[in-house]
């Protein structure tokens, strides 16, 4: 089962993302991320886990903080025009 | 930097491609220049050649689509996903496609065409996104990549791993993986050369022939692939590169409206498309040799006339390969016909407007046009020494 996460933190990790901020991040992690889909974004913050592991995951590939929270940075990453191939399948 | 575990590469050294549906951004032309200078990317720092097919079933496929297009990965519109590419395998394994809500460059604005046809490609031959952002595999695209250097130090390596190292000398490819060509086996086999000495002044050719964009060089067992615009040649037993030759060469020619190489060996031949042997060889009498003639010493296609000439010892054929018959009035004597040249000739080859005939070590330069020799140089030369 999915380890809980206190209240504060989860709050603290969507705080200030914009509904367009999530939706870009949930895209992205779906498709190079292997995150799964039958997540929708309104339930994102009862699969937090999964959502922010994943987070970490594309962190970790491309050399950032591994917060697990949405910063600017990892936004940025988000936002870069890049290859459709997965990072993590064949 | 990995590539896959499970390691996905394709089990041959010639790979063809093709385009099938391109750009409005960009001249046709322009676009079949950049995906030939991408491919040829991987080819110099590989053992791996790319021949261009006109088929819709060639190895690797490149589409330019927008959104749905027929694969479970649509594209998003403009940013974003730019392109992606399938891993070698059948059927739409190793094809690129490109997603053309883009803008296709062969500059700095939009994105590029050739940086990131160079990246896919990476992946149609199995290699996976690196994290070094110095690699070609980064997944992000950067338009400051210098076009020179792409391929970064992990990049070759993980190429050179998966389809043996580039060949400063020749390797060939079996059941036991990448080996040098003085594996015990290999060399206690029936293969009598090691390895032949491109450049020894005695060089001589049993056939020479066009087959894409490449020049292919048929000597004993032994293959040399040079590609036109490429300076590193690729090498090694015929059958590393075609399975189901076993045996020499003795003759061979390139019908490029057919995009076909015929491939002679006494009195059968073999037809390659792109590079596959196509099916069972055939007996030359389909060409309307008469029954005595059973070996063919060489052959040459005159593109501007649409003939292809076969030379047998000391006199020639000629066949209308538009009309598939024998050209009446045949066999002629060579020494007749070509002046300058009374001698067996040991392979042709047909390049803008001249014939290369290659007698034993030295190559004569005969001006089909004006109907004389107008130059002489050594074989070797064709092999870059």
């Amino acid at each position: 089962a999915p380890t809980s996460i206190p209240e504060e933190e989860v709050t603290a990790l969507l705080t200030g993302q914009t509904q367009e901020d999530l939706k870009l991040a949930t895209e992205y992690l779906r498709h190079y991320y292997n995150l799964k889909k039958e997540q929708p974004l309104a339930r994102i913050k009862r699969n937090l886990p999964s959502f922010t592991s994943k987070v970490k995951d594309m962190q970790s590939f491309f050399g950032l903080n591994t917060t697990g929270s949405l910063d600017s940075e990892t936004l940025e990453v988000m936002s870069t025009p890049r290859c459709g191939v997965s990072d993590v399948e064949d | 930097y990995s590539h896959n575990n499970r390691v996905n590469r394709w089990n041959k050294n010639v790979i063809t491609y093709s385009i099938g549906r391109y750009t409005s951004d960009l001249p046709h032309s322009m676009v079949d220049s950049l995906i030939e200078s991408a491919l040829s990317v991987w080819a110099r720092a590989s053992t791996l050649t790319f021949v261009r097919s006109r088929t819709q079933r060639a190895d690797i496929m490149v589409e330019f689509a927008t959104f749905e297009h027929g694969d479970a990965y649509p594209f998003d519109g403009s940013k974003g996903t730019l392109a992606h590419a399938f891993g070698p395998g059948e059927g739409i394994g190793g094809d690129a496609h490109f997603d053309d809500d883009e803008t296709w460059t062969a500059g700095s604005k939009g994105f590029n065409l050739y940086l990131v046809a160079a990246h896919e490609f990476g992946h149609s031959l199995g290699l996976r996104h690196s994290q070094n952002p110095e690699s070609l595999m980064y997944p992000t695209y950067k338009s400051s990549r210098s076009s020179h250097n792409l391929l970064s130090k992990e990049d070759i390596a993980i190429i050179n791993s998966l389809y043996g190292p580039k060949n400063s000398q020749p390797y060939y490819y079996s059941r036991y993986g990448w080996n040098p060509l003085y594996n015990p086996w290999f060399l206690g086999s029936h293969f009598p050369l090691m390895m032949q000495n491109k450049c020894s002044a005695d060089l001589s050719f049993d056939a020479v022939s066009t087959l894409g964009d490449a020049t292919f060089f048929f000597k004993d067992k032994y293959l040399w692939i040079k590609h036109n615009q490429q300076y590193d040649i690729k090498e090694g037993p015929i059958n590393n590169f075609m399975p189901k030759i076993e045996s020499k060469i003795d003759a061979a020619f390139w019908v490029p409206r057919r995009s076909t190489a015929y491939l002679i060996h006494e009195s059968i031949y073999w037809t390659v498309k792109g590079s596959i042997v196509k099916g069972k060889p055939k007996p030359i009498s389909n060409f309307g040799f008469p029954p005595w003639v059973q070996e063919i010493d060489a052959a040459v296609h005159i593109v501007k006339t649409g003939r292809t000439l076969f030379f047998i010892h000391d006199i020639y054929y000629s066949y209308n390969e538009n009309r598939r018959v024998m050209d009446a009035g045949y066999p002629q004597y060579i020494s007749d016909d070509f002046q300058g040249l009374n001698t067996t000739i040991d392979a042709a080859v047909y390049k803008d407007g001249f014939i290369y005939f290659f007698v034993g070590p030295q190559v004569y330069k005969y001006d089909y046009t004006q109907k004389q020799v107008v130059g002489t140089e050594k074989a070797n030369t064709w092999l870059g020494c």
